[in-house]
């Protein structure tokens, strides 16, 4: 464990609190993509099958935990608790053209042909396209509540930290996960353009506003 | 490496 290992992970669960907090005092969950979310579920628990026969640290099988159960707790609030507030109409990217592609990915490249390997590497793929729809429902409404813009920007934050982690564990242990990395880095290109209006609008004082 | 299978990260 590193700084910018452990400020990413931070970042991460902040972003999940921070979509919390807003579907809950805001009552609604307008602006918010229902697949990002959905498919949020489906990396986590992909990923997370070693829970039961590995044991990394009660950090990290906390974490996990918490990952699991704080993104199944969000589709429960999007599709039960607040369901008149979701509005699937605006919510019209093609999910099944990022899962297709990612399985494809995750056959070819993975550390082991092992079930557990395979869904290991899938999640990573899906996890680096996962904001895709949401995203493009910002961009077709072209405007965003300031609170789901800080939820964007700790979610893009968590993934550009691990950058630096990577790197400091290639010197640090001689540690490279090729896979990891590389998705991580199309992971964290996806949020430059909304990284690049963040700091020049939300962050000055604007709205969240796209131009026409 | 990877080669133990374990991903120790998040």
């Amino acid at each position: 464990m590193n700084i910018f290992r452990f400020l990413g992970d931070l970042s991460h669960l902040a972003s999940i609190f921070i979509l919390i907090h807003k579907i809950q005092t805001t009552r609604s969950c307008r602006g918010i993509s229902f697949k990002t979310q959905a498919v949020y579920v489906a990396v986590f628990v992909t990923r997370y099958l070693d829970l039961f026969t590995t044991f990394v640290s009660v950090y990290n099988t906390s974490m996990k935990i918490f990952f699991i159960a704080s993104s199944c707790y969000i589709l429960y609030l999007m599709k039960v608790r607040f369901r008149p507030t979701n509005d699937p109409s605006i919510d019209t990217f093609r999910v099944e053209y990022l899962v297709g592609p990612c399985a494809v990915l995750a056959l070819i490249f993975n550390y082991g042909y092992s079930v557990t390997e395979v869904l290991w590497s899938l999640s990573i793929f899906l996890e680096s396209v996962a904001i895709l729809p949401q995203l493009f429902m910002l961009q077709r409404t072209g405007e965003a509540e300031t609170i789901t813009t800080h939820y964007l920007a700790a979610l893009g934050a968590y993934r550009a930290l691990y950058i630096p982690n990577w790197i400091y564990r290639y010197f640090s242990e001689g540690y490279v996960d090729p896979i990891s990395v590389t998705a991580g880095l199309v992971q964290t290109g996806l949020y430059l353009d909304f990284f690049y209006v963040y700091f020049t609008k939300v962050l000055q004082g604007q709205k969240f506003e796209l131009p026409a | 490496d990877l080669d133990s299978g374990i991903h120790d990260e998040l």
